[in-house]
């Protein structure tokens, strides 16, 4: 089974740290802070508190044993990148770092690390979305090309069926799913997967949709 | 046209100033920090320094005319409660809140606070989940009951055209999209989206399936 080592336990490290060792994996956690090793110390299979910038001290932690290391350490970008080059000099094949600044990410990135991460970036990106484009319930990339959103019913294809609302032979775009909305005594909206072309859509109800981001733009533009 | 106030100036309230600036709204980005409001002021409408704990000060910047108040103050769980208290007093009828503990996500919730953001242990579950579980290229849950999963095609449909595996039937699963393998010449793989029941899912290919969990989850076991 595979073994993990967390550098810097901050909100990000820690967290990892928890789910993997919830999920049995053994987990070696370190930070230089000593109430965050402690905190963390009977929920991993080995807390130790040091200087992840000292090569040595990481090695007597057996880090170069682990197949994959989660790198989260912030505010400190020189710290974050020699921890990096010291990881790949152990011979570690899986590094997944987490980036404070575009310009981190990139210097992460061309020093070969595959999965570099950008949380509190990724959520205000979500956040701002939903701020400016409130009529998208959802939005996910399926790829550069193609996109799965999910909106309320527009009004042009209330009460029909999904047949005759044409979706795809018009704009190009598939209904995967339909949202029913809260009828009265039911607990919550019900969802109808992969619906039949017979179901009838109604005001309230929310449609998932599948297509590519140019029809979907489209699309948006006549809702 | 919609006005905003971020108060904290962090990487996740910055983006979000920057982003929302951007798509020209109107935004007053405050913080204690002088070096972060200068950072941010050619970015954005006005850019105050104050301690967001001073209602005075707030009101002397204009906040209670704002319709949406992002709040990202992270280390200090009682100046981002007072803060959104004094929010809530100004009137603003929107706040959306960032919180550094599940502790304190519930103090928010329980305040009110209808949108609570955890970037860092949003994207530790993310992260995690793709370490337990690679072979889930993307998982997006659509709702507490269904998900849509994205994995390299199951050898027992390699070779078969989609009407042959018969997904729906024999596993309550509906394939969205296939994504072919990058073939010589190609630069990138080729996704066929919502594809017809006569296409051939080859070895290399992923596929994205839609389902209940309870289904994928079934599903997961035999592949
Ligand atoms: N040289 C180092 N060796 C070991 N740990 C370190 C080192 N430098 C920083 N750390 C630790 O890294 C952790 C994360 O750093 P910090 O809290 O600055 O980042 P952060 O990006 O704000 O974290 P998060 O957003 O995940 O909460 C801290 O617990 C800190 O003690
Ligand atoms: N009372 C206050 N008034 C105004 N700004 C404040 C106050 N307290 C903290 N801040 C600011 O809030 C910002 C975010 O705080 P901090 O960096 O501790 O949070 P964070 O959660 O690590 O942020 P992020 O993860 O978004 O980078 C800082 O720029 C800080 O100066």
């Amino acid at each position: 089974k595979k073994q993990f080592a967390v550098i810097g336990l901050g909100r990000f490290g820690s967290e990892v740290a928890r789910i993997l060792s919830e999920n049995k994996y053994s987990v070696i956690a370190v930070d230089r802070s000593e109430s965050k090793v402690k905190a963390i110390a009977d929920q991993v299979s080995l807390a130790v508190q040091l200087d992840a910038t000292d090569e040595k001290a990481l090695r007597e932690a057996g880090i170069q044993n682990v197949d994959v290391a989660i790198v989260s350490i912030g505010e400190n970008i020189e710290a974050s990148i020699l921890v990096v080059m010291i990881l790949k000099d152990l011979g570690i094949k899986k590094i997944i770092a987490k980036a404070i600044s575009e310009l981190h990410g990139r210097v992460l990135t061309q020093l070969g690390i595959r999965r570099v991460v950008h949380p509190e970036r990724d959520m205000a990106q979500k956040v701002a979305l939903n701020l400016i484009r409130p009529e998208i319930l959802e939005l996910i990339e399926l790829s550069p090309e193609f996109s799965i959103v999910e909106l309320p019913a527009p009004e042009f294809i209330q009460g029909k069926k999904i047949l005759e609302a044409n979706m795809r032979a018009l704009h190009g775009i598939t209904i995967i799913a339909v949202k029913h909305a809260n009828d009265t005594g039911r607990a919550s909206p019900s969802w109808n997967i992969n619906p039949y072309p017979s179901t009838v859509i109604n005001k309230g109800d929310s449609i998932v949709i599948l297509g590519s981001n140019r029809d979907l733009e489209k699309f948006r533009k006549i809702t």
